[in-house]
Parts: C-alpha cells; structure tokens; sequence
C-alpha cells in the first residue's frame, strides 16, 4: 500500500485534438 | 528454463506487466483488431478496459510518467481510430463507449481520491495508483466518451430514421379503427413498396437489439437511459414532423394509430425497465399531437380545451394541426376558420418560439454517473484469444 503523507504527481495531459497530432508521425511511420 | 509454477490468486496485485517496445502490439490487439462481434462476445463487460488500466496500474507502479502518458495517448487514439474507420458499426461504438467509461470509472475508483473510495474493498483501496495523479487525463478521457456517445448517437440515427415515419405514421394496425381512408387522398406507398415497409414491430425489434448490444457490452445502465430518452426523443420529433408536413397524417383515425404505437412504445419501456429515463416524456408533443386529431374542434369549450391540453405543442403547430385536419366520413367537418382563429387569439400570450418543425439533430447533454466495479482486479485473467501473452501478470 502507498503511503498516504506522499501527495501524488498531476500529469499534465494534452487535450484531445493535441493528442491527436502527436500521432501522427507514429500513423506516418505504420504501413 | 523457469518453470511456471501457477500462482495463486491473492499472490497477484492486479497489475500487468508490459515492456515499453509491446505497446503498440497492446493496442493494435486490443483496440484495433478487435472484434466485438467475434471474440469480444465471450469476455467479461469492459475486460478491453480493465485490462488498459492494470497495465496503467504497473507504469504508475514503476514510476515511469513517460510509459503512463504513452500508454495513454495510444489508448486514447486508438479508440478514435477504430471509430473513425467503424464509427458507422453501432456494436463497435457500443463497445467502446461502454468501454472508454469503464476506463474512466477505473481512473476515478483507483485514484486514491477518498470521493470514489467510498464502495471500494480494502484490497481495492490498496490498488489505487501509487505516484500519479491522473485528473487531466481522466478530462480528456470523457471528452472521449462524449464524443463517441455523440457518435453512437448518430450510428443509431441513421438506423433508425428509415422505420420512423413508415411505422408510426404509415402503417396502419389497427384496421377495424382505420379502415376508413380520408377522402380525395390516395395511399402514398405502393404495392411493391409495401413488401418492405417498415412497421412498428421493426421499430420495436430495432430497440430491442439496440439494448441488448449496450447490455452484452456492459454499458452503464444510466448511460443506457440516456441513450433510450434520445431515441425516444428521435422518433418523436421525426414523426411529429411528419405528421405536420402530411395532411393524409390529420385525421380523426391516425390520432388513434399513432395513440396506439405510444402506448406500444411505453410497454417496451415497462418491459425493460425504462418508465423512469425520460423516455415517455419526450413524446409527450406527439401525443397531444395525436389528441389534438381525436377531440372536438367546435365550441369555445373546445378551444379551452384544446389550449389547456397542448402545453407541449407551439402555437403554430396546433394551428397547423388544425389547419391539415381532414375529416373522414360524412359525419365529421373540417375545423372552421372561427374554431382557429379563436386558438390563435387564446395562445396569443403564450412566451413561446414561432417553430413549426422540433429539432431532430438536438442532442440531450450526457453525463456519465461513477459506476465502480466490485470486481477484484487480481483475479482477472487474460483470454488466449486476445493475443496478449507478452503481458505478465503482476
């Protein structure tokens, strides 16, 4: 079990739309 | 070699073991290339689902933020890839709404946040993240889920939009009723195209096998209200528009046949338990529609009536109503010009928009309701045919 005094870290994410421009060199690189 | 001893179910933590490069095989197996007509059918609801946020579960475990954020955005793409290639498939949308929101309840329950712990086990709560806190991501993962409810939205649409005006409208099962048809207007379906009418048993069958998919898939039962309130709310409008663009719709006998596929409508409901979604309500401005063809439309007595009674219908519908009603035997007349007029004088204060047609495109907000799962995270296991044995259960 975690220790409950050790406050977790916030992942910033990206929206949506971000995410998916991320993508795209990896859809690029697939067949 | 090492030998595989089986290990017992309380020795596992609930985690699964990936290596970094196994990602895109992850997802590419479990997202992409899954069938949830083929081997999706045997597996327990939101198992894809499960399976995502125990391999989470691990990244988290390692403290790798890079490999929890990968996993992720593949996830998170994959789903909107799948549906941009099979968004018009309603079992594929089903499945991973249903799916998306188990994954967004898992991110909540085993968030460590004490707001979804409440139902959780002990050993629940020792499954909860250990290093990071995911909250923006879980934003952006029921933004997913909107967007693929919106889509399903669609999908069930356009499935359903072709049966609408022929089974509530055309179709006529009550004959004894309706044998009569109105005077001067000829039957608008063909012999040829009566073989493949609609009826309202196709619209009945169609929600049947909607719900059953979003049950087999394991969608939230208040997910599944919300979506039978906006089918309702589809064939209603649909139909109602109809009715005030068709004067052979006006008459004293389709009020009784469209009165009759309302209450057929409602026994669906009874019959799974949906009284309570808002379904019924939002056809509430077709069944004044269909009173407002069987009352009398004579006296000032009647006007009174006719205004109390029409609460969801605009103005310029009753008047259009009653402007289309056609008689359909010798004993009824047509609603005089006076009868209207005096309508038209009665609604004049009503605060009200001058729309004539309802919105068939309207679309009611979702939410998804926390659901948490009882189910215990160790004692899951991984189906050879989902072809992920390069994941190690932790």
């Amino acid at each position: 079990p975690r220790p409950s005094s050790r406050p977790r870290i916030l992942l910033k994410a990206p929206t949506l739309a971000e995410m998916e421009e991320m993508n795209i060199s990896e859809e690029e690189e697939s067949p | 070699h090492p030998v595989n001893i089986p290990r017992r179910e309380k020795d596992f933590q609930g985690m699964l073991e990936y290596k970094k490069e196994d990602e895109l095989k992850l997802v590419k197996n479990l997202i992409l290339e899954l069938k949830p007509r083929g081997v999706a059918v045997n597996l327990i609801p939101g198992l894809p689902a499960y399976i995502l946020f125990m391999c989470l579960r691990h990244a988290d475990y390692v403290n790798d933020d890079q490999k929890v954020r990968t996993l992720l955005t593949s996830t998170i793409n994959s789903i909107k890839k799948i549906l941009k290639k099979r968004g018009d498939d309603f079992e594929t949308v089903s499945f991973w709404l249903a799916n998306t929101c188990r994954f967004l309840h898992c991110l909540k329950q085993y968030s460590g946040d004490e707001a979804f712990m409440k139902h959780n086990t002990q050993r629940q709560n020792e499954h909860c993240l250990s290093n990071f806190d995911l909250a923006e991501y879980r934003q952006v993962i029921s933004d997913l889920a909107i967007q693929i409810y919106q889509q399903l939205i669609k999908c069930m649409e356009n499935i359903l939009q072709p049966m609408i005006v022929s089974g509530m409208l055309e179709h006529e099962t009550i004959q004894g009723v309706s044998g009569v048809k109105p005077t001067g207007l000829r039957k608008r379906t063909s012999s040829i195209a009566d073989e493949g009418t609609y009826t309202l048993d196709s619209i009945l069958r169609q929600l049947s096998a909607f719900h059953s998919t979003m049950c087999q898939h394991g969608t939230d039962p208040e997910l599944i209200k919300q979506v039978v309130k906006q089918q309702f709310y589809i064939i209603g409008a649909v139909t109602l528009n109809n009715l005030l663009l068709r004067k052979d719709m006006c008459s004293w006998s389709k009020g009784m046949q469209i009165r009759y596929n309302v209450s057929q409508l409602e026994e669906w409901l009874r019959d799974k338990g949906l009284m309570t979604c808002g379904a019924k309500e939002t056809l509430e401005p077709l069944i004044q529609a269909a009173q407002l063809l069987q009352v009398k439309k004579k006296t000032d007595e009647d006007a009174e009536a006719i205004c109390s009674m029409c609460l969801a219908l605009t103005t310029a519908q009753i008047v259009k109503v009653l402007n289309l009603y056609t008689p359909v035997n010798e004993f009824e007349e047509r609603v005089s010009v006076a009868f209207i007029r005096t309508i038209q004088t009665r609604l004049r204060d009503r605060c009200e928009s001058p729309q004539l047609l309802m919105d068939t495109k309207m679309i009611y907000p979702v939410t998804f309701p926390f659901s948490p799962s009882s189910l215990a995270l160790e004692t899951i296991q991984i189906p050879g045919s989902l072809n992920l044995a390069f994941l190690t259960r932790v």
